[in-house]
């Protein structure tokens, strides 16, 4: 038997938010620690993580490991059949279920939806993600800085290069109509309220597409805060957590190479 | 401008 709660809606709705435009489909693969899933996009230039820990669930029981085959528009759908302050459970047989049930609470308790979900066979490869790797450069910025960033350079072209050198960082882009960039300084004071900062054990400077860097700005409502870990010739890696560590999404994107 | 590299040869299978 899995079973899991959530008390509010918003937070599955985010994260789904965050991976369905680069997944189509995906094994939620559940286990007594949470429910979390990674994927490939097809060309295989991002790989998206995600864990939901079983902390982040009002109730969480999963009596056995299960994958559930979802794909990602279709649970899309049925989540947006519930309002945002509704919680969200779902139950799913361990024994080779071919849907799982979806219930929508709403605070009152007087309104109460039914969906179910057909599950789907996905064969997919488990990949070994290295954990902490030794990051040439670390740098953290509020998610909405994030957003402003990539969304304005990604509208000029989709070579972004992310140069970081000791406290500051610089992202540039080179496109058809021109060319742009924009510093980041490390923030002077821990007590500033949005702050950036940076973390360089030997500068670095890569490329990577800017239209994946755009559309992890989806992941921006998940979190205040975005970690972006560079080391040179390796994916960047980019992670968005969830609020009283009840999860993250992860996002690891290949950097455009020299031929 | 660079090569589009893929994550194939950084994450291997289980």
């Amino acid at each position: 038997m899995f079973e899991a709660k959530l008390t509010e809606s918003t937070t599955i709705k985010r994260v789904l938010d965050a991976i369905k435009d680069l997944i189509q489909q995906a094994n939620f693969d559940c286990s007594a620690d949470g429910l979390s899933l990674q994927a490939m996009d097809t060309p295989h230039v991002c790989l998206t993580t995600m864990t939901l820990r079983s902390q982040a669930f009002e109730v969480y029981r999963c009596d056995r490991p299960l994958s559930m085959g979802i794909n990602l528009s279709s649970i899309s759908k049925i989540l947006k059949c519930a309002a945002s302050k509704d919680s969200v459970k779902i139950v799913a047989d361990d024994e080779g279920a071919d849907c799982a049930e979806f219930i929508f609470e709403n605070e009152s308790a007087d309104r109460i939806a039914h969906f179910e979900l057909k599950l789907m066979d996905i064969d997919s490869e488990h990949l070994s993600i290295p954990e902490d790797s030794d990051y040439q450069a670390i740098i953290s910025m509020p998610s909405a800085e994030y957003r402003r960033i990539f969304s304005d350079l990604s509208i000029i072209g989709d070579t972004i290069t992310i140069e970081i050198n000791k406290n500051t960082a610089c992202f540039s882009v080179e496109g058809d109509i021109g060319n742009g960039s924009l510093n980041l300084a490390q923030t002077d004071s821990a007590d500033e309220k949005n702050p950036v900062t940076i973390n360089v054990k030997e500068p670095v400077k890569m490329t990577f597409p800017g239209k994946y860097l755009n559309t992890f700005t989806k992941a921006v409502p998940i979190s205040e805060f975005v970690t972006l870990c560079l080391t040179d010739g390796n994916p960047l890696a980019i992670e968005f957590s969830l609020p009283d560590e009840a999860g993250f999404v992860r996002y690891f994107l290949a950097p455009k190479i020299d031929q | 401008m660079g090569k589009q590299s893929t994550l194939t040869s950084f994450f291997r299978p289980l």
